[in-house]
């Protein structure tokens, strides 16, 4: 078998002046697993290599740039797995950490359990030495900030809601009856 | 949301997943991400998937392990069975996304029912991406 990395950067109704930099970014993300594969030869690295440089980049949605609660904050989410031994790790309401990714790695090595959230995440990451950004909001881009602004507008109007499966009903293929997006959908 | 799918020489296959959610979420939503088998599944018998879009739709279709087993259960190629699995969600919950993965013998499966999804992969010193429906740009390192 050909090894191979294989990266997304999102979907949904991504602006034209976002796809320069979601281009570059998942080539660049696809480079450094490929060599983080050649370099160790392991699999779970390659993927969490590829996902921390996207965590790292403003132009997706993960890590620094991700999008915001009603409230303004980022909570973030991630999940690894291994097909081979079937272990895998996965962690939400991540504040403050740049790489959820590797926080999702370490559930999976370091416990025994599938998946921590809230304060127990939290709590597990700042004991296995994860950097706590300080102040919080250090994730919060400009980008993501304007598009919450669009997004309460818009949700005052009742032009938007989390129920894009009623709003869009005529839409099968994402075309024009699909709703304006506001940042990006996970 | 942002993914990545890898094997090896020796068809190990793992796969991770990354996301701040969507816009406007409330506190406390969880979405498709960190679930297995809707954000993220790998078996290494048969393939292993990533997913991103409309976290709600992904998570009642069950996507990533909808695909999996797709490629256990029927003679799919995994190509087909990406498409197959995006469109049959997006016909009966409306929703939109799309999915990257990687299948037992090294193939790529690439789908998405969103207007966009950027992808790449690396194979060799060959890296392919695109961003729109129907997009395939190559380049040799």
């Amino acid at each position: 078998i050909t090894p191979i990395v294989l990266v997304h950067g999102g979907a949904g109704d991504i602006p034209e002046e976002r796809v320069p930099g979601k281009i570059r970014g998942v080539k660049l993300a696809t480079k450094l697993g490929y060599k983080k594969l050649q370099e160790t030869g392991n699999v779970l690295d390659a993927v969490e290599e590829a996902v921390r440089s996207m965590e790292l980049d403003e132009n997706f949605n993960a890590g620094y740039g991700s999008v915001l609660t009603t409230e303004g904050n980022v909570e973030m989410e991630a999940s690894i797995m291994h097909g081979t031994t079937m272990k895998a790790g996965c962690c939400s309401f991540v504040k403050d950490i740049m790489h959820p990714i590797s926080v999702a790695r370490r559930v999976m090595e370091k416990t025994v359990h599938n998946y921590l959230a809230g304060d127990g995440v939290m709590e597990f990451a700042r004991n296995e030495g994860f950097e706590i950004l300080y102040p919080p909001g250090q994730l919060v881009t400009d980008f993501a900030r304007q598009a919450l602004e669009e997004w309460k507008e818009a949700h005052k109007r009742g032009e938007v809601g989390f129920a894009r499966t009623e709003i869009g009903a005529k839409n099968k293929y994402a075309n024009e009856t699909e709703t304006k997006q506001y940042g990006e959908v996970g | 949301t942002v993914g990545a799918v890898a094997i090896d020489k020796d068809g190990n296959i793992a796969v991770a997943t990354s996301t701040g959610g969507i816009t406007g979420k409330l506190p406390g939503r969880i979405g498709d991400t960190p679930l297995l088998g809707s954000g993220t599944y790998a078996d290494s018998r048969f393939a292993g998937v990533s997913t991103t879009g409309h976290g709600e739709t992904i998570m009642k279709a069950v996507l990533a392990h909808d695909i999996v087993k797709r490629l256990e259960f029927t003679s799919d190629d995994v190509q087909t069975a990406t498409e197959k699995a995006c469109k049959a969600m997006t016909d009966h919950l409306i929703g939109t996304a799309g999915a990257i993965v990687i299948d037992k013998k090294g193939e790529v499966g690439i789908a998405f029912t969103s207007k966009k999804m950027s992808w790449a992969y690396q194979k060799g010193d060959k890296i392919a991406y695109g961003i729109n429906q129907g997009d395939f740009t190559e380049e040799t390192i």
